[in-house]
């Protein structure tokens, strides 16, 4: 069974991998966490150690995105938001500061604000349509003209449209949606590149994404944490 | 889960789409 090192020091090994691929954030559930280290001990177990290091690593603006309830620690969720410096636990450091600084388009979202990873830069001659004149709309007017950008492109896109309006009424069920829509997605980049993807679940579709390398290191974490947001989201 | 929240995974499933259709594996 691992230990609080060994967990701290796999922590530091994500982070790093994180910031090398320039994420805004990286999502660690302790099941997956604890699984590459082994001795898993299950999803219905506790895991004290495994979450205690998850949680004492945490910074100001990283959220917990999930928090099981006891005995089933497997779906401890965080959201940490990147680039750091270094990790700290005890006496022990990492430190991840050789980690080049990420683009200026790369920034810790603040909480409760409207903000999204990167947005499109709209067109001077295109200045985007403000509801209401609130500035907070700007992301989601953005978000919705990429959306129905992609829509037109593919028929098969016609269900990201969807989203938006689940978002405003529902974001657990919009969340859902967006998980679904990767499932598909996933699917479709596998058929195409030859594997077949019958009888396999979107968990299985990860790994084979990644190992072909058919998405970047990038497409690839976002694909991951979709899935797990979209299995909160279900199960709450 | 929150609308903001939406917003982000929205924006990387739109990411995932864009980057597919670029390597035309889609």
């Amino acid at each position: 069974m691992p230990g609080r090192e060994e967990f701290f020091h796999e922590m530091g090994r994500v982070f790093t991998e994180a910031q090398k691929n320039d994420l805004p954030f990286i999502e660690v559930r302790s099941g997956d966490l604890h699984k590459k280290l082994g001795g898993y001990p299950g999803r219905n177990h506790q895991m004290p150690l495994c979450c205690d290091i998850m949680r004492q690593v945490m910074e100001k603006n990283d959220q917990i995105i999930m928090q099981p309830p006891k005995g089933r620690g497997a779906n401890l969720i965080i959201r940490y938001y990147l680039p750091r410096k270094s990790l700290h636990f005890r006496e022990s450091v990492i430190d991840i500061s050789s980690v080049p600084e990420s683009p200026v388009s790369v920034k810790p979202l603040p909480k409760n604000q409207n903000t999204i990873i990167e947005l499109e830069n709209p067109k001077p001659s295109d200045p985007p349509r403000v509801e209401n004149n609130d500035p907070q709309n700007i992301p989601r007017i953005l978000f919705e003209k990429r959306i129905n950008g992609l829509a037109l492109k593919s028929h098969d896109l016609k269900s990201l449209q969807e989203i938006v309006n689940l978002m405003e009424v529902n974001p657990e069920s919009a969340l859902i949606k967006i998980r679904s829509i990767a499932e598909k997605i996933s699917r479709r980049i596998c058929n195409k590149a030859g594997v077949s993807t019958e009888n396999m679940r979107f968990s299985d579709l990860c790994p084979v994404i990644s190992e072909r390398k058919l998405l970047s290191a990038k497409g690839i974490v976002y694909l991951n944490n979709i899935r797990i947001a979209g299995n909160a989201a279900a199960h709450p | 889960f929150s609308k903001n929240d939406v917003l982000i995974y929205g924006q990387a499933i739109i990411e995932i789409i864009d980057e597919a259709l670029k390597k035309d594996l889609m």
